[in-house]
């Protein structure tokens, strides 16, 4: 049982659970905005079972991890920020701002924000391109 | 691998169905849920968190036709929506839980919702902690196929907001979720203004009215204001008007003059006066009457059952409907209005020919916010041309019955919920 002293359970006191990786910098970051589909859409669409043979799940995690290890351009994180700031409401700064590691910490629903869209055709290189056409227009934005 | 792809994406459709908008949403309108037995919460009773999760499942219900019945007996693939609560790896699911703090809980398309028990969930109104309802309302939208929603005050807001006062389903999510299932549409028994005199902290004596529509054994009050019923309706009958027959009412009407001020309801071949102030059908009414009544008895040459009345103050007459005839009862005279019977044509003609209920109305409804006569029949509704409808058109015919519309497209979300989650 977790510790607690008052009869609604207020002041219930996680003393052993593990807490959620706080985010402070570029990397854990990068992992939220992968994660809820701001750099990469994510499919959603299927229930997830461990040790399930999720072959279509595999070549998307190949790619994520392609794209967490080689760590994802600067123009994709600023472009995937300034989204992500723009549905927050928050300043588009484009920066990892106060502001927005604070948006990232709240406790949020563990769906994506952005899933993929079922109806195109799915293949990583179409996604990759999709990505690359939105950092075109944002360049041209910023121009 | 596409071909393999699209095999594997099609089969696991099965349960549900992209509807015309491309969204998925289900294609049956009663779902079955379960919190499953291995995935109870360890901080509140089980007896809250199943309250808590028929209370989320009915406010859905409340805005779309959706019903949602709780079925812990059926094998678990029979079951629509299943929910658990977990830390880190749970559940056979793997996106594990990161821990207190950011993940509070993940819906999966096909219907599986799962809390993380390492946040400190609480009820409804604790004040403290997050609370299970938004968040069971929330994950319930996924399931339902609505997406995150970044508008300010929708329940599809991604991150968790602290619980403000009065937690509901607004305008805009109702509209999302209507879009995906349609509108609530179904007849009613009867609609009515209920009258009632307050006095202000003056001592003056204003008066205000609500209105009511019944069908079957509930009832919701309707906000002309806001557009919408009154949160947490439909209401069981016997719970809002003690006295009158639980299983629903032809017609109820509110004979309103200078000289009378009475309620009375209409069930088959008898009927009740209500005691506005006791709030209950009166046994014996101030002039002796005992109810309930007979109506051939109190409204001498009416044919009963009717199929619904209404009183209309410009004649003081009460105009009962059975069937194709129309009975205009003179209350002053206590006797049927001459001429009458005739048939519903004669007495409210169709402004566009071939447009008419044809009598069989489900009900006769005077509305003092729109200070107009509307006959429902079905789902639609007809207006009755008013006077001053009549000034602008002068040609129209008296009594005359503007085009249909559709209920529902003009007194929004009364819907049903399943009977198992009435009382709540």
């Amino acid at each position: 049982e977790k510790l607690f002293h008052n009869r609604d359970h207020s002041d219930v006191q996680n003393v052993n659970s593990h807490r959620a990786e706080v985010i402070t910098d570029k990397y854990s970051a990068e992992l939220f905005l992968s994660r809820y589909g701001f750099i990469m859409p994510v499919n959603w669409e299927e229930v997830q079972f461990e040790g399930s043979d999720a072959s279509f799940n595999d070549d998307f995690l190949d790619n994520f991890q392609d794209l967490i290890q080689e760590g994802t351009s600067s123009q994709e994180f600023i472009s995937a920020l300034e989204e992500f700031q723009r549905v927050s409401g928050l300043p588009v700064t484009g920066l990892l701002d106060e502001a927005t590691k604070l948006a990232m910490n709240k406790p949020r629903c563990g769906v994506p924000d952005k899933e993929i869209d079922l109806n195109a055709p799915v293949t990583p290189e179409n996604i990759m391109v999709s990505i690359s056409t939105d950092i075109h227009q944002s360049q041209a934005v910023r121009r | 691998r596409k071909r393999h792809l699209a095999t594997l994406v099609s089969k696991n459709r099965r349960r549900r169905d992209l509807s015309e908008t491309g969204y998925m949403a289900f294609s049956k309108r009663v779902l079955k849920w379960r919190l499953i037995g291995e995935g109870y919460s360890s901080q509140l009773s089980v007896e809250d968190q199943r309250y808590i999760f028929r209370l989320a499942f009915r406010m859905w219900s409340e805005v779309s036709p959706l019903e949602f019945v709780e079925d812990t007996r059926s094998p678990l693939e029979d079951v629509d929506i299943r929910l658990g609560f977990g830390t880190g790896r749970h559940l056979g699911c793997n996106q594990r839980f990161d821990g207190t703090g950011q993940e509070f809980a993940h819906a999966w398309f096909l219907g599986d919702i799962h809390f993380d028990d390492d946040e400190h969930f609480t009820g409804p109104n604790a004040g403290s902690g997050i609370s299970l309802l938004k968040v069971a309302v929330h994950e319930i939208g996924h399931v339902l196929g609505l997406p995150h929603i970044y508008r300010p005050g929708s329940v599809m807001q991604p991150s968790y907001l602290p619980q403000e006062s009065g937690f509901e389903v607004d305008w805009m999510d109702r509209k999302a979720i209507q879009h995906l299932y349609g509108g609530c549409k179904g007849r009613f028994n009867t609609v009515f203004d209920w009258i009632r005199k307050e006095r202000t902290p003056y001592g003056e004596v204003v008066i205000r009215f609500n209105t009511y529509f019944l069908r079957d054994g509930w009832y919701w009050l309707y906000e002309n204001r806001k557009n919408r019923t009154r949160f947490g309706d439909p209401v069981a009958l016997q719970i809002g008007w003690r006295g009158i027959p639980m299983d629903g009412v032809d017609a109820c009407v509110h004979v309103w003059s200078r000289k009378r001020d009475a309620v009375y309801f209409f069930k088959g071949t008898q009927f009740w006066r209500y005691d506005n102030a006791n709030d209950q059908v009166f046994r014996q009414d101030p002039e002796g009457h005992r109810y309930p009544r007979l109506i051939s008895e109190g409204f001498p040459g009416v044919v009963s059952p009717i199929d619904t009345a209404f009183y209309d103050r410009r004649q003081s007459h009460i105009y009962f409907f059975k069937n194709t005839l129309v009975y205009a009862f003179d209350v002053e005279a206590n006797s049927l209005a001459r001429g009458f019977p005739k048939n519903i044509r004669d007495v409210f003609p169709a402004v566009e020919s071939g447009d008419h209920p044809d009598g069989n109305i489900d009900a006769a409804y005077f509305s003092y916010t729109h200070n107009a006569i509307f006959l429902l029949k079905g789902t639609r509704f007809w207006q009755v041309v008013g006077s001053h409808e009549r000034w602008r058109r002068p040609f129209l015919p008296r009594n005359g019955l503007l085009p249909h519309k559709e209920v529902d497209q003009h007194w929004f979300d009364i819907c049903n919920v399943h009977p198992t989650a009435l009382r709540l």
